[in-house]
Parts: C-alpha cells; structure tokens; sequence
C-alpha cells in the first residue's frame, strides 16, 4: 500500500479532531499526534465507519472522510457534545 | 446506538421552520411538510407528539428548524455544497436545545435518485434523531450513521431501524399500542407524491442463519457477507456478526433491480475493489453500494450463453477470478479483461472440494473457503487441497450459532456407497 500523502495526513488529523476521534489541540501549545494515537484513531474511525481497521490512511479510509454527513462528532467527549450558545 | 445523554421531560414537543431555503426546487410548503413526517417517524414509536408552532407565539418553538450558510452564530459553521450537511442540538435547558440547522448551500431535493441532491427528509430525520438525545451510531441500518447515505424512500412508509428504535425507546418508552400508526398531528400540507420503493415487505419472515444453505457468501472489504434470498448478514474483521438480524438486499445495493430477489454468488473485484453481484446467468457491478450500469452477461467473462454460476472467487495468489458451476469451474484474467483459455476444467483440481459450493472466499488470512449446506471446507493459504478435518460445520465459526448434531462423515466428496430411502 502506498503512503498517505502529507495532505492526506493533515486531512485525516484535521478530520479526527472535528468528529471527537482525537482530543482538541491545547490552545496554548503547538501538538504534534504521535503515530500510535493517531493510528489508534483511524482505527475507531474505521470500526466506526464499517471499514477495515488498518489503522492507516488508505485510500477508502480518506474517501469517507469526503463524505458529505453531519457536522456533529461521533465520539462525544467527556464535557459532552455541544458547546451551546446562549440566545 | 449511542445516546447523548440528555433527554427531554415533556412528551409534547413544538417546532417550527425559521428559514426556508433559497433557491430550492422544494416549496415551503413541501419543507414543512418533510420535517412534519420526519419528527412523526421517531413520533409514532416513542409517543411522542410533535406540534407545529407559527411565529407569533408566546413560546419559542423547542425545536426551530433553519437554513442557514456558513458562519450562522454556533459552533459548527457550514461549509458550503458537500462536507457538512447539517446539525441538530441535544435536549436541554437552552434556547438552541433540540433546534436543527441544515447547510442551505446543499442542493435539497424530495424523491430524486441518489446522486441528484441531497434528500432533505433523510437527513432531516437523522437530525430530528439529535434534538431527541441520540448520538451518532454505526449500525449499518440506522438513520443514526454519521455519514449521508442516499434517500431513504417514501416519507409515509419510513420506518426506524431495529438499532434506532432501541435508542428511541431506551430514551422515550414505547407508543402506546392502539392506534400504533396515528400520526402525531395530522399534516399541514397534504403530502408530497412519494417516489417508488422496492417491493420489500416488511411481513416477510427472516430466514434463519445456523441453517445455513446461502445462495453466496463474499469477502467485501475484510467483512465476509453472508447472502440469503433477500437478506444477508455481515461479519465484521473481529469475526462479530454486524447484527444477528439480516438486513435486506435492496436496502442496501442501491439500483439493484427489484425483481432480483436471489444472489448465486458475489465477490470483490481485485485490481478496482468493484463488488459483482451475480443472479442466474447476469451480474451486476456495485462501486461501494451503489449499482454501475446495467446488467451483464455472464458470457463477458468466458461462460457459454445461458450459463450460471455456483461460486465466484478472487484466489489472491494469481489474482485471478475463479467462476465455478456444479463440477467445473472457468478462470478469468482481471489484468488482460479476457477468460484464460482451455477452461472449464474439473473442480477435482481443488482437492476435496465440494462439487456446486454454495459460494467460496478467501478470508481476511489468506485461506480459501468452500462453503455447501451448513459446512465449509478450508484450504490453507496458497493451497489447492483441503484441511484434512474438512468439512466442518459453519454456524459455530462464522454465524454465532451452536455446533450442529448431525454427523459430518457423509459430507465427504467422492463416492458413497449407501442406499437413499425416501424417508432418509
């Protein structure tokens, strides 16, 4: 298989934090995902998804992330899912 | 399901559409109408009543229906035609609880053919699913999935799927049972003509998986699907069934025609992942679940006029495809597009195996399966001659399902010297 290109790589992480797969980056400090956590989430992404869990960014893995679907995460992190606005 | 874990306290929800979208085929009317039966899909399980509200009310409607483009003054902005589709807001306290935004730069359609929009009562009931407290769910029927999955056909006769009416009813409880099918309000608008749907009858009974007897069984994607008459099962990579329910065929291949009510044989098309589904002396060729084009003959790939097929098989160690009828089987060359000459040949090629399999695969390791009746023959990777403890029987390996009684030994190949009685 080949690797994930580097836009790919950067689609797939920016991905994984929009839809609660990996945590939010820290506001005040740059987060580099380390390959296991990052290979870790692409595999609950996948069972998710119905995929094969490679763990990697192959090519159907990167397609469904281009799927059009809700905005809302898939993982709902621990202070829950949304961050209301008061009207 | 997964569920959000928030719920609302009343039983009698108001809603209300804030903003239509502009420059939509679809009227107002037809909005109001969609969102009225989506809410009455989770409505007519739980009880749940759902009333419409207008706009000079005292009350702020709970859940207040927008279109709306990009940045739209929450936190998750839309992102033009594509990506994100839509949102809804969990039950709660807050003014923005259970209200649903939908990305009015989608193109939003009612009774198209997938591909052509996108259908706004799909997602609307999806959405709708939010406001009542359930998250995303990967259930492989629910209308819970992240990810938009086509239309879902005629408003009126939508049903929930097993998993989302769990989810529903964990939240809400059941519908009281008389009368099940009421609807919550009666309609604003009469209802849009409904596009035609597979002739799939809900009454029809589920067939019994520990039987065994498939009419095909594939490796899709390192899931192995398990095809019988118009439903199938799937097993996930784990070696978990998906679900112990089957799900129907035309639910799930989109466009494949409604009359094919039986699938002799399936499999992964090697060099480009293309799914062929095969039904007499046809097949169809699948990209992801949606059908390509239109029927084909079997005699594209190297099979005399008016034949069939038992099995079809991608052996990964050529790459070739492998298409077998009773005892003889034709090798086709993906790369060249062609049938390899001097077939067919005799199936004793492949030690031990069954003459008309039900289907064969190759699993997820390698090993190629024979599968016939309730039993499978395996062949150990790159091998052409079956285990020696073969056959054994399927249920308890695949199918989550008990060992049966029956004895195995005359399920073994070749010549039986024995008598046949009619009551044996």
């Amino acid at each position: 298989a080949r690797e994930p290109s580097a836009q790919d790589v950067s689609l797939g992480v920016d991905w994984l934090t929009r839809y609660g797969y990996l945590p939010p980056p820290h506001p005040a400090q740059a987060q580099l995902q380390s390959p296991a956590k990052l290979q870790d989430a692409i595999k609950v992404m996948q069972r998710f998804a119905g995929l094969p869990e490679t763990g990697v960014l192959d090519p159907v893995t990167v397609a469904t992330m281009h799927k059009p679907r809700c905005s809302l995460p898939d993982v709902l992190g621990a202070a829950g899912l949304v961050r209301r606005r008061r009207r | 399901y997964a569920l959000s874990g928030s719920v609302w306290k009343k039983r009698t929800l108001t809603w209300r559409v804030n903003s239509f979208p502009q420059g939509s085929v679809l009227s107002q009317e037809t909005v109001r109408t969609l969102m009225h039966h989506a809410l009455t899909t989770w409505g007519v399980e739980s009880g749940l009543e759902f009333q419409e509200v207008g706009s000079q009310g005292p009350m702020e409607a709970d859940i207040l229906i927008d279109f709306a483009r990009a940045y739209h003054q929450d936190s998750y902005p839309f992102d033009g035609q594509g990506g994100t589709l839509a949102h809804a807001f969990f039950p709660g306290e807050h003014s923005i609880s259970g209200d649903t935004h939908f990305d009015d730069e989608e193109t939003w359609t009612f009774g198209s053919k997938d591909g052509e929009g996108t259908d706004l009562f799909a997602v609307a009931v999806h959405e709708f699913g939010h406001s009542l407290g359930l998250g995303h769910s990967s259930a492989p029927d629910s209308i819970m999935r992240p990810f938009y999955q086509g239309p879902v056909g005629n408003p009126t006769e939508y049903h929930l799927s097993q998993d989302d009416l769990e989810g529903l009813q964990h939240l809400y409880g059941k519908a009281p049972q008389t009368p099940l099918d009421k609807p919550t309000r009666k309609p604003l608008a009469p209802p849009p003509q409904p596009p035609a749907l597979p002739p799939d009858s809900p009454s029809q009974p589920v067939p019994d998986r520990c039987d065994g007897h498939f009419d095909a069984i594939a490796n899709i994607r390192g899931e192995t699907f398990f095809f019988k008459g118009p439903w199938f099962w799937r097993l996930q990579p784990s070696g978990q069934l998906v679900s112990p329910r089957p799900a129907r065929l035309h639910r799930f291949w989109e466009g494949l025609p409604a009359q094919m009510k039986v699938i002799h044989a399936a499999y992964a098309r090697h060099p480009d992942g293309r799914i062929l589904l095969f039904s007499g002396p046809q097949f169809w060729v699948f990209q992801d679940r949606q059908l390509e084009g239109a029927a084909r003959p079997l005699t594209e790939l190297g099979l005399p006029p008016g034949e069939e097929v038992d099995a079809v098989f991608s052996w990964p160690l050529n790459g070739k495809t492998y298409l077998i009828r009773g005892r003889r089987y034709w090798r086709y060359d993906e790369a060249a597009a062609r049938p390899d000459p001097g077939y067919p040949r005799d199936l004793s090629l492949w030690e031990g195996a069954p003459h008309a399999p039900d289907d064969v695969t190759v699993s997820n390791t390698g090993d190629t399966y024979f599968f016939k009746g309730a039993h499978y023959w395996r062949f150990p990777k790159g091998s052409v001659k079956a285990e020696q403890d073969s056959p054994q029987p399927m249920g308890p390996k695949f199918l989550d399902c008990p060992a049966p009684r029956s004895p195995k030994a005359t399920l073994k190949p070749g010549a039986c010297d024995c008598q046949c009685e009619i009551s044996q």
